[in-house]
């Protein structure tokens, strides 16, 4: 069939098979068509000298162009389908994959995504993000938190006392992502959760993106005095790590769940193993 | 006391802006990794100390894998005896979370405390997640069972002597290639 339906008690993804990508998700009693791409922006190269020739560097995100989405192409689609757990592998080219998984009696969806080494043989440094497109009439507004605590309303192409000076809107755009990022309209709302410190931004309405990994070859002149091309071994880091998302209906504070969740992601079981023949008990 | 302290002051240094943002020099990033390697191996005597005295698994090894997130772990993976794998919940409430271990493609059964069966099953880790050209890695697969955890939990990973039951539960899109495959 053109269908791949994964589904347990709580979550029923859809995926086209013939591109391989996510088409709509079902959870809280809500259906929403759900498109997930990658991307790459190209690092600017200039020579520092001036303000508006500075290179994209470890500490400023300056893209040089528009976005290059990954996933337009065939995407190859492997399903694993356990009692537990139900996973979708993803490969959409030699240095980025992903697998998407849903737990049984688990209320969300978990994108666990692998990028690098990304490759900088056409001496082109590379800035991969992944993409959730989105039906939802958000009209500028996303939400993005304040280093773990409070939800910060945000407003595309605006700032809260000031003009901004928008000429480059991409990167300007762009906002610290500590713990998660969410947009809403009237009805429905999408949350996504992150295990680690990102840039994130909602671009157009009903879009979320986040950065996931780069590779840069030229220092920015901000300090640091050298590229971000961590090539130590060899090739270019690879780097793995996860995406939790939550469609729910829409709610003008965040969701007692989500919170509850960025805390399970921040303080997970710390595990220890020994050899044993006999499971011990707690005294 | 010393190992505590050790893990505390490199957790304070990680705290500066270029640590939490990747921001720092390659060399500075290196050395961030080896105070924090160091600091991390100091405070599990510490660890083990404490859950040999809070279970009685008095001669526990209560080893730690680091290298869980990229599905690896050398404990399991060298091992062909059964695992206790103990649960601390670092969360002031009781917590229920799915735990994933790297082992080898067995047949295995998980008990909790009171021996119970946990319902498990082993999913194997895709290639393209391995990276198999870029490190070697032993256990393909992970274990994965639901855990509810208070505060400390055991469950015993016990290796079963009996063949694992072939069930084909993997499909491949489009269905061409993967008869051409």
């Amino acid at each position: 069939t053109d269908e791949l339906i994964v589904e347990n008690s709580l979550v029923k993804l859809t995926f086209d098979t013939t591109t391989g990508g996510l088409k709509t998700i079902e959870m809280n009693g809500i259906r929403e068509d759900i498109h997930q791409s990658f991307g790459i922006y190209k690092g600017f190269r200039g020579n520092n000298g001036e303000a508006n020739n500075r290179s994209s560097g470890a500490y400023v995100f300056r893209p040089d162009g528009d976005i290059e989405v990954l996933s337009s192409n065939q995407v190859d689609l492997t399903f694993y389908n356990g009692t537990r757990v139900k996973e979708v592998y993803q490969q959409v080219n030699e240095w980025v994959s992903q697998v998407i998984r849903i737990y049984d009696e688990v209320n969300r969806v978990e994108f666990e995504w692998l990028v690098g080494p990304i490759p900088a043989d056409d001496e082109v440094g590379k800035e991969v993000i992944t993409r959730f497109s989105s039906g939802i009439a958000s009209k500028g507004k996303f939400y993005t938190d304040s280093n773990g605590r409070e939800m910060l309303e945000r407003v595309r192409n605006q700032r809260e006392t000031f003009d901004p000076n928008m000429s480059e809107a991409i990167s300007g755009n762009y906002y610290p992502v500590t713990g998660q990022i969410s947009l809403q309209d009237d009805e429905k709302r999408i949350t996504l959760l992150n295990d680690r410190a990102q840039g994130g931004a909602s671009l157009n309405d009903g879009e979320l993106e986040l950065m996931l990994h780069r590779r840069l070859l030229n220092d920015d002149a901000f300090g640091v005095g050298e590229a971000l091309n961590e090539t130590q071994f060899g090739t270019g880091l690879i780097a793995r790590g996860k995406i939790y998302l939550i469609l729910d209906e829409a709610s003008e504070k965040p969701k007692h769940a989500e919170r509850l969740l960025q805390h399970e992601l921040d303080q997970h079981f710390w595990k220890f193993f020994s050899k044993s023949n006999g499971v011990p008990s707690v005294n | 006391s010393e190992n505590l302290e050790s893990l505390s002051q490199a957790m304070g240094i990680m705290q500066h802006h270029d640590a939490v943002t990747g921001t720092e020099k390659q060399a500075v990033a290196r050395d961030y990794d080896r105070m924090l390697f160091k600091a991390i191996v100091g405070a599990e005597s510490n660890a083990r100390d404490a859950l040999r005295s809070l279970t009685n698994l008095t001669s526990g090894e209560f080893e730690s894998c680091l290298d869980l997130n990229i599905s690896a772990c050398a404990f399991t993976q060298s091992t062909a005896n059964n695992v206790v794998v103990t649960l601390v919940n670092p969360m002031a409430h009781a917590s229920t979370q799915y735990v994933r271990v790297p082992v080898k493609n067995e047949n295995y059964i998980v008990t909790d405390e009171k021996g119970r069966e946990i319902p498990s099953e082993v999913v194997p880790v895709p290639w393209q997640v391995l990276a198999l050209e870029h490190r070697s890695n032993g256990t393909q697969h992970e274990l994965v069972f639901r855990a509810s955890v208070e505060k400390v939990a055991n469950f015993l990973i016990r290796v079963l002597p009996s063949p694992k039951s072939v069930v084909k539960n993997t499909a491949q899109f489009p269905q061409e290639k993967a008869i051409d495959e």
